[in-house]
């Protein structure tokens, strides 16, 4: 669909989540109606999008199950122009199996990104890390994607594997774009650090890396503890700073 | 079978790779005769264990399709005690649907594992991230288990589910053992990382977390740039030690 926007990486732990959710908020703060997905059946969104201690996070186990109208599983946020679709019940079960069969069934996601992006201007997804099948059929059924990179030397040896992932999708639907890799947990004193951004660049078309790092920094970690944005507990924060820019750079290069 | 380790995590990029490398080294460099397995479709495996530049990297994917034979893809190492079985070509591939259907077909891994254990006194599997059917299929096959858990908020949130899945598997797989959750990342000096670190001994029986946490060290990042184990590249550094710690812990643990 063509407002919806997902967050991938083959690497684990690359700032995925941290991504998705401070966009969608620095989004929202600009006041683009923005519906944030989570179809990782880890659900780390609930954690991260600011929601009150207590309210109740069906999501979209919920939804494929029967049991929740999209209505109901369309949750408020702190953000007024903000929603979020959460993983649901499967975050606290042991087995994903049956919830990745379910969202892959063909035909699934497509309807469900079909319906989020008539309610919305803007729909941002964040996914399991790797190249499988969640993550194959959330890229089909997407306009736009942004794969995060940490700054570590794996970055220098998964990005190509998720590069030709990415070109092997757009072989099926011609209207994915790239808009960028984000080098994020960027550490501006750390030689190593340094070395892995510059080597990214080096290797890769100016135009397919975003001009600006995410910064490590120790507000990313508080906020995470307190089950919020970053940007939204503490905007003055460089890597605040950084997702804000980001979006306004998305804001104006997706129409 | 009775000798296979697997390393899993939900999370991603909490060390499960790092682990399993130096986990490896540090048995190989005892004696023992140990044989790694990386099932993980990124293959990152290949670029932690040493292998000489230019050496042939057949791994899984060559042994599944039938196009080689178990010997040829048993590679050595700089160790005499450790070989590995690598992914292999789906580490350059972006479609993992494939190869995850291959290598979960009932039967596959437990077969694979069975003749792996007949030809090494320990088999140690790094995973793909998260409680997917590759994860599952390791499990059932595997006699322990190592969670490792990087100290940082996130952690608190995804040990229930973790948990869980692994009770969900010991239901089926009665002889596999949670040996226990290792802290990995761990920064001393720092008020969040200690946070998280007491806060996940306190929430757990003692002995389902290991004493000693891994701290994070350059060392590991320039091991990770030079493509070798840690605990072979720069034996004194803090979190090799505590490697090669674990390691003697484990081998009186597991008999
Ligand atoms: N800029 C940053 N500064 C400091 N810590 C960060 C930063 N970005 C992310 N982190 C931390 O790194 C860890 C991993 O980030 P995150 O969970 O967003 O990655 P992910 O790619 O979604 O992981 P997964 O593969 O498990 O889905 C989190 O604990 C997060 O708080
Ligand atoms: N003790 C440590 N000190 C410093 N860096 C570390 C340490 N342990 C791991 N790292 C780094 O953290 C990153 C993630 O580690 P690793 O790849 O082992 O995690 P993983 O769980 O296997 O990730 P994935 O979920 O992608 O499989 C790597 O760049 C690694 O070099
Ligand atoms: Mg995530
Ligand atoms: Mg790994």
């Amino acid at each position: 669909a063509g407002k919806v926007l997902a967050i991938v990486s083959q690497k684990g732990g690359v700032g995925k989540t941290t991504t998705a959710v401070n966009l969608a908020a620095a989004f929202a703060r600009r006041g683009v109606r923005t519906i944030l997905v989570d179809v990782d059946p880890q659900g780390s969104v609930r954690y991260g999008i600011g929601l009150r201690p207590g309210q109740p996070t069906p999501g979209i186990t919920e939804y494929l199950s029967g049991d929740r109208a999209l209505q109901e599983v369309l949750l408020p946020t702190p953000l007024a122009s903000l929603r979020v679709l959460l993983a649901g019940a499967i975050a606290d079960r042991g087995d994903h199996a049956d919830f990745q069969r379910q969202i892959t069934t063909p035909g699934v996601l497509d309807e469900l990104f079909d319906e989020l992006a008539g309610r919305a201007d803007l729909v941002i997804v964040d996914t399991p890390p790797g190249l499988g099948a969640i993550v194959r059929r959330v890229l089909e059924a997407s306009a736009h994607a942004i794969v995060p990179l940490q700054c570590e030397p794996l970055a220098l040896q998964t990005t190509p594997q998720i590069l030709r992932g990415l070109q092997d999708i757009v072989a099926v639907n011609e209207e994915l774009a790239l808009e960028g890799m984000l080098l994020t947990m960027h550490e501006p004193e750390n030689p190593m650090s340094e070395r892995v951004a510059e080597y990214v660049r080096a290797s890769l078309p100016e135009d397919l890396v975003f001009e600006r790092e995410v910064p490590r920094t120790a507000a990313v970690v508080e906020a995470s503890a307190a089950g919020q944005p970053v940007v939204l507990r503490d905007p003055n924060d460089p890597a605040s700073a950084a997702y804000l820019d980001l979006a306004d750079v998305l804001r104006e290069r997706m129409g």
